[in-house]
């Protein structure tokens, strides 16, 4: 049995989360925040078989991966400006994750 | 030394832990999700000495399982009807738990 | 790679991770609540190489330790008494800490 502990980017915990349920693995998300930015962020743990770990961290890699993105301001950086909305590429994601060994595992 | 991990549902928690508590131990809570039914649940860490690890298991046994319970509702099911409470059984509980090895512990 | 996970102080938690992001290192604050009093606390996961341990714990124990501070009460104890505030030592922090082996380690 291995734990995984991975600190996702709030966007991007709903869809992986929702994909490790889906192909039968469970996960419990916890509300954290960024040392650095102290921005809003989400931890996940995922207790699975040794042989499985492989599974979830593909879950993870496509799912929440640093990645450039186009995205489309939703409102005028300055107001007062005529508002042209155009996309902007930015980079979003990024999931830092490690695994532990678990000595026991009991289910009650 | 070992940490445990355990997952538990919001009304098992503070008498698991009042029990943890009573018996000379330490334990720490911290508000999750269930990344399934996306209800709210517990996570709580509890380091203590491997030869106590059996102690607080007992302890989340006994106050944490997946049990039948007798619950009357609340309220009617379906309002405009009369309401007559009686109970229904419905199961309730459930522990997750990880037990790891902790390398090095520290209190300053 | 090891993940120390530490349980700190509110007020002891924002210094120590401004302090270790300061150094380079990488932090994640979870909000959390003490088993015994039920007060408010911050549990940091913090996942370093094994060669920073000792100066992640350093920062630890200088910015979280168990101290005695002088502090002036901000309201008179009782009201309707004349109030001439003066300064009474209180003793403060405290860090428990678990340094965790890591297994596996990925950034995506
Ligand atoms: N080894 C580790 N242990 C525990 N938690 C970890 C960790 N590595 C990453 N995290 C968590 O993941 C979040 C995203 O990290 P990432 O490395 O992608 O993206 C980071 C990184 O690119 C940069 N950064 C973080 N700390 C830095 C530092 N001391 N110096 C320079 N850049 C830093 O700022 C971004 C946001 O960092 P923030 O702390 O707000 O949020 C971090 C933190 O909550
Ligand atoms: N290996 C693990 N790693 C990390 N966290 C774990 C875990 N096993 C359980 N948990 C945590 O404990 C809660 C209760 O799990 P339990 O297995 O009793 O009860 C579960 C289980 O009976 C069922 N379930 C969960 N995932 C499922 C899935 N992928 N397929 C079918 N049933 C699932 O739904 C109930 C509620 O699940 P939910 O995810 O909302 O909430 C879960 C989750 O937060
Ligand atoms: N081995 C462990 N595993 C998990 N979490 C741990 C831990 N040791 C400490 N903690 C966490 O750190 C907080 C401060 O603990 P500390 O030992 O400094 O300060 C403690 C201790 O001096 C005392 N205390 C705690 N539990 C006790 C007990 N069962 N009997 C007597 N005193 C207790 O009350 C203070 C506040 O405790 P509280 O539980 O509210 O809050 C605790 C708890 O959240």
């Amino acid at each position: 049995m291995k734990l995984i502990i991975a600190i996702l980017q709030d966007k991007d915990a709903g869809p992986a989360v929702a994909e490790i349920s889906r192909r039968g693995f469970r996960a419990t998300k916890l509300a954290s925040t960024g040392g650095f930015l102290r921005e809003g962020n989400t931890t996940i743990l995922v207790g699975i078989e040794e042989s499985e770990v492989e599974h979830v961290l593909q879950v993870l890699r496509r799912t929440s991966s640093t990645r450039r993105e186009m995205l489309t301001p939703q409102t005028p950086a300055h107001s007062g400006e005529p508002y042209l909305p155009f996309p902007v590429e930015v980079t979003v994601g990024g999931a830092t994750i490690f695994v532990l060994d678990v000595d026991q595992y009991e289910k009650y």
